[in-house]
């Protein structure tokens, strides 16, 4: 695992909440709104179980900690998205709490029911974008949630030992997790 | 993506690698075509390979100043250094080449995050 530069992390004394919200203005019509948000939910839901952070959504856009939206092209923050693959999204570190995504994508939250070739999970890029809003830069480790890409018709949600070691020296661990739940595939691939 | 069926053919001057053109015709398979660099080699003069080094500057393998820098289409010094660390970064096999393995995971979609040292905008303050 590694960190952004000057190992930033949220300041605010542990038990940490942190709010999110999604723009009314930067959306996408390809899903619902209630399927989106679940998969969010989900990817925040894999961080605060190993650490002692909760996340909280918030209907108040311009105080939420977390702001999430898909963009197209150029938005303003000198990376602009390049349409369909290439870059899916980007984050920002501590304490910025900016989250874009790629509107171009062909995002997907069922892969069932989304037949597309070039398909991303949703679910997965977010958990990997989460991971840099709370402090984590790219790994090495190829399984890990924190790995840059990820391929098509992918998905990548659980947490590896490389990803939750990482996260947890800036936060601590969350008093419930507990190294027992992960499989065992997990802890002997990161020990060696 | 996979290479499975890759040509030998070396990318044409009459098509146009951007990541950043948002024209339909390109939104496929963004960097696709470097397929078209397996086994390239140093020293060679290589149309559009420009591009990669654009690609390897973005992410955090070529330190130098984007101003100052002259994205030429010569695979030199400057582009195996990148790719070696690359290669090193993503615990790719470190051949300092542009083979299969190191193309394919360089045209997998991925986060716009730097790999390095992430960019200043990235690590911006609240304020």
């Amino acid at each position: 695992y590694a960190f952004f530069t000057g190992k930033p992390r949220w300041s605010r004394s542990i038990p940490i909440t942190l709010t999110y919200a999604f723009s009314k203005e930067y959306v996408i019509n390809s899903l619902s709104m209630l399927e989106i948000k679940d998969a969010f939910q989900r990817a925040f839901n894999h961080w605060a179980s190993v650490i002692p952070v909760t996340f909280m959504e918030s209907n108040d856009y311009g105080f939420a900690d977390i702001k999430i939206g898909f963009y197209k092209g150029d938005h303003g923050d000198g990376e602009s998205f390049d349409g369909v693959l290439g870059v899916l999204a980007h984050a920002f570190s501590p304490e910025t709490g900016r989250f874009h995504l790629d509107a171009a994508e062909t995002w997907a939250v069922d892969f069932e029911r989304e037949k597309s070739d070039v398909a991303i999970d949703l679910e997965s890029v977010a958990t990997h974008e989460i991971g840099h809003l709370l402090g984590l830069a790219h790994t090495s480790v190829q399984e890990a949630v924190m790995f840059p890409s990820l391929k098509p018709r992918e998905k990548k949600v659980d947490l590896k030992m490389d990803d939750i070691k990482g996260i947890q020296a800036l936060y601590g661990s969350n008093p419930n997790f507990s190294y027992k739940a992960l499989s065992e595939s997990d802890t002997s691939t990161n020990n060696g | 993506p996979c290479l499975s069926t890759r040509t030998k053919t070396f990318f044409s001057p009459s098509k146009t690698i951007n990541p950043t053109n948002h024209d339909h015709k390109f939104q496929t398979y963004t960097w696709h075509e470097f397929k078209f660099f397996v086994d390239a080699s140093k020293g060679n003069k290589i149309n559009g390979i420009s591009e990669l080094k654009k690609y390897f500057h973005r992410f955090g393998y070529m330190k130098m100043d984007y101003n100052s820098l002259n994205f030429t289409d010569l695979f030199d010094d400057h582009l195996e250094h990148a790719l070696i660390k690359y290669q090193e970064k993503l615990g790719l096999l470190v051949t300092g080449k542009l083979d299969e393995n190191t193309v394919s995971q360089i045209i997998s979609p991925r986060c716009g995050v730097s790999d390095s040292t992430p960019k200043l905008f990235m690590h911006a303050k609240r304020n």
